[in-house]
């Protein structure tokens, strides 16, 4: 409630949520892991 | 001045009180003993006067010690001297010191707020650099996720 | 006094009526204790003549008279004593403020000016308080941000690390590399397909 009268009241009401970003990131990784496995099943059935 | 203006009225009070209580009248109160030892009385009258008279002097010289009078009659007459130029009456206690002693705060909150007004200033500023800061980051990270995203994209 | 005199008690440390009470009584007990001397003197003087028919009751009248023509004479002579000390000597003119009561003339502040300053230095306080948590609001959000960048810096380095690799194999594009290897591995079937049909 402190911060919302001061003067970068706007800045650090519009902080993002950081948790969220990396959670984010979480999810590229596994779907990274699942097209990888995809790859390596399909270059598998190839060989 | 006002050491000496106590110094002369207290010192006419003593010689008239001295006057006044003079051989005849203490003669006349004593007449019965004058009449039977006159020398003797007015040995006895003189050596009253003049023990009167020294242990009132050095009586009011101890009120003149016990109170600094010396001292501050002589500052009062300063004081007196430096508002001569002063003809309005000057302020005086209002008599609820509350009041009083609150706007005697008032050189050190006007000197408080203005180093209050400094330093809120100081740290507005530094937190307009730290905010400035904070978005760059902020949009670091955004460009970062936007790279992440794309290398994500490519793949799929 | 109708008149305490405050001011005049603020500058000495005590009221002037007390200074001239002081006088008063100093004059007024040793008046006393002289005449007792007196008195003590004369009947001790009487001793050596005994026929002289002198009581100490009548000695005591005359000191009793004496001093009461001293008293009252006295109370006259200081009664102007104290008008002189109280007016000229043990008092403040009007118009002289004490050092220590400058500030009350340089800023004569009424109780709503006062209240309004007070009012404006809380509030600054306040401010400044918010300013100072914002600040450390601040600074924690880039150390927040510093852990969340090496996160991200750290995956695009696994993306360019993926990519390198790909690279150091000859499949610098993956999907280009996957779609030639799967039309060897068809022509490979084709070929395959062709040698059975001719082996039968």
């Amino acid at each position: 409630q402190d911060y919302l009268q001061t003067s970068q009241a706007e800045v650090l009401s519009s902080k993002p949520n950081y948790q969220q970003i990396l959670d984010e990131q979480g999810e590229v990784l596994s779907f990274m892991q699942l097209v990888l496995e995809e790859l390596q099943q399909a270059v598998k059935l190839l060989q | 001045s006002r050491g000496q203006l106590f110094d002369t009225v207290v010192n006419t009070v003593l010689e008239k009180l001295v006057a006044a209580g003079s051989y005849e009248r203490f003669a006349s109160c004593y007449r019965c003993f004058y009449k039977l030892q006159p020398e003797m009385t007015r040995s006895i009258y003189e050596e009253f006067i003049f023990q009167l008279q020294a242990s009132i002097k050095e009586e009011i010289q101890e009120v003149k010690k016990e109170g600094k009078l010396e001292l501050l009659f002589d500052s009062l007459d300063k004081l007196v001297e430096e508002a001569k130029e002063q003809q309005e009456p000057a302020w005086r206690p209002s008599g609820t010191p509350e009041e009083d002693a609150s706007s005697a705060m008032v050189p050190y909150l006007l000197k408080h707020q203005s180093y209050l007004r400094r330093v809120l200033k100081e740290k507005e500023k530094d937190n307009k650099q730290l905010a400035e800061a904070v978005l760059a980051g902020r949009g670091r990270i955004k460009e970062l996720q936007q790279q992440i995203q794309a290398r994500r994209e490519a793949w799929e | 006094s109708v008149n305490p005199m405050a001011y005049e008690a603020q500058f000495f440390g005590f009221s002037p009526q007390t200074c001239v009470l002081r006088v008063y009584i100093a004059f007024q007990d040793y008046l006393f204790d002289m005449m007792l001397v007196v008195e003590s003197v004369i009947l001790k003087k009487l001793d050596a003549f005994p026929d002289s028919k002198l009581s100490p009751l009548q000695i005591r009248k005359c000191t009793e008279k004496f001093f009461a023509f001293m008293k009252e004479h006295f109370n006259k002579l200081f009664s102007n004593l104290e008008k002189v000390l109280l007016q000229l000597v043990l008092n403040i003119p009007p118009n002289l403020l004490l050092p220590e009561d400058k500030v009350h003339q340089q800023y004569p502040y009424s109780r709503e000016q006062f209240q309004a300053l007070q009012d404006e230095v809380q509030e600054l306080q306040r401010q400044y308080r918010a300013e100072a948590s914002a600040g450390q609001a601040l600074r924690a959000e880039l150390e927040e941000q510093k852990v969340v960048q090496a996160e991200l810096e750290k995956i695009l380095q696994w993306f360019a690390g993926l990519e390198s690799i790909c690279r150091e194999h000859g499949t610098s594009n993956v999907k280009e590399s996957f779609t030639f290897l799967t039309q060897n591995s068809k022509k490979l079937q084709d070929v395959l397909k062709d040698v059975e049909k001719k082996r039968k």
